[in-house]
């Protein structure tokens, strides 16, 4: 089973866009996807139009709202065919606190055990990873091996990387297997020349990793208000057409060496 | 002295470049004005084009890298004729773990007493929150009584605006001075629908506080990689009008009742 995060510290840069879509795409072309929202803002959700009442909180405690015992299965929301969410929201802050309250040398870990699956009824557990960098970030870098990272073509997109890219390889020491194995330019706007240079850079600095762009649509911006994925939506659209091209590089890739 | 946070959970939304061009605008006006830079990006900094050796972690904690004392003056940098930055970044995650190992009774409010200045050599403070949620975030809003919260006029704006509201209503109980004060459109591009209708949504919900929008100006996000702010970087931008325009509400609004 392959675990993949989709992080990057910067703001809406496509991190829930890209989670969203790659998982649908995965789960039509028959892979069993298990899609993580990590996020406190809960958004993965709203984009597939669901509203599950128990997801990541329970999933780690066991516990609902009552007290009263929960299984994993019970947290898990199937969402589409072959796929399932586990989402997030408000009660990941109280998650958060409880992590930062665990003893220093095992709070980056301290939800490895209950992430990772023993069995293998999954083939993909894509994480939507949170802006910003706190205690459920690393954690969530200690239970996965490959990291995709959006960046947007706009603004200071390589500073971004640049720093997020110190915070893997500071990860990578604890988590030896973890590797950033895609780098997926987003926001690509033929017209302007900030987009191609940024992109010149990428292809410069991370030439095995780069991805196909995914082109600025705005029908990807307008699908998650009706809880539709972009395939849904609109099938025909540039941006359906970008993430089936990034569904087909990451099956076709393999995944970790 | 008015302290502001610049705040949204959602990113991407213009938090870092309102907090600059907004920090920049009320010194040009004769304010004097701190500039605090609250996310482990420390984008504010490369915003203005400077690199200063000691930042916010220096001012809580008041020692260097070596263990030496430092005192709070050291660590606030002349960015330009009455404005200072606080600079973020990396050691801001050294921060987080320690805040986030105080007793709960304490720990939104640990920052506190250090972040408000007891004297009136300021007439602002305006603070760049980071993306997402977490313990750094809940400090802020307990350090402020004004919060401007930027609203990106595309996709799921207005569910993260309400999510937002949400974590402002539970920072209040205990922080009673804490208010909403305006609610700024960013990203408006005339040319999509989607823009208007977000935009009349705000204004049904949040009249008082709804500020006139920032366009989508392109230049604003090239200004960035010049360390220089929208004014310097191109004075006759429709950024620059809608940021000047912006500095005139607030220094016209007059703050808390
Ligand atoms: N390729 C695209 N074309 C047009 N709009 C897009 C594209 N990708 C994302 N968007 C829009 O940009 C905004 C930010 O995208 P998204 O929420 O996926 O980013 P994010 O990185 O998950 O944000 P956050 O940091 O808040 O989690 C949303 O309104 C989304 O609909
Ligand atoms: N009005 C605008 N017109 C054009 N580009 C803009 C505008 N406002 C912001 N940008 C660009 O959009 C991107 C995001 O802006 P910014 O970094 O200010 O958002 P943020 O909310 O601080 O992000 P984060 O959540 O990562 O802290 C940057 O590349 C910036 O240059
Ligand atoms: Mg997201
Ligand atoms: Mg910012």
């Amino acid at each position: 089973m392959r675990r993949i995060a989709i992080a990057m510290a910067k703001g809406g840069v496509g991190k829930t866009t890209t989670a969203v879509n790659l998982s649908h795409g995965l789960a039509r072309a028959g892979a069993r996807v298990l899609l993580v929202d990590c996020d406190t803002q809960g958004q993965a959700a709203k984009f597939l139009g669901i509203d599950p009442p128990l997801g990541l909180y329970e999933f780690v405690t066991r516990r609902d709202d009552k007290g009263a015992p929960v299984s994993k299965k019970d947290t898990l929301c199937p969402a589409r065919p072959n796929l399932w969410l586990l989402a997030g929201g408000d009660k990941l802050i109280e998650l958060k606190n409880w992590l930062g309250e665990q003893p220093r040398d095992i709070r980056p870990t301290a939800l490895r055990r209950s992430l990772v699956p023993k069995d293998d009824s999954l083939d993909f557990m894509i994480f939507d990873c949170a802006p910003g960098w706190d205690v459920l970030s690393v954690n969530i870098l200690m239970a996965v091996n490959e990291v995709l990272c959006p960046v947007a073509l706009q603004g200071p997109a390589l500073e971004g990387l640049k720093t997020f890219f110190r915070y893997l390889l500071s990860a990578q020491k604890v988590n030896k297997d973890l590797r950033l194995n895609y780098v997926l330019p987003t926001l690509f706007d033929k017209r302007t020349r900030q987009s191609y240079q940024i992109y010149q850079q990428l292809y410069r600095l991370f030439r095995r990793q780069l991805c196909d762009p995914i082109h600025y649509n705005v029908r990807l911006s307008e699908a998650p208000s009706q809880g539709q994925t972009i395939f849904e939506f609109e099938g025909h659209a540039i941006g359906a057409a970008d993430y089936e091209k990034l569904t087909r590089r990451i099956m076709d890739n393999g995944g970790p060496e």
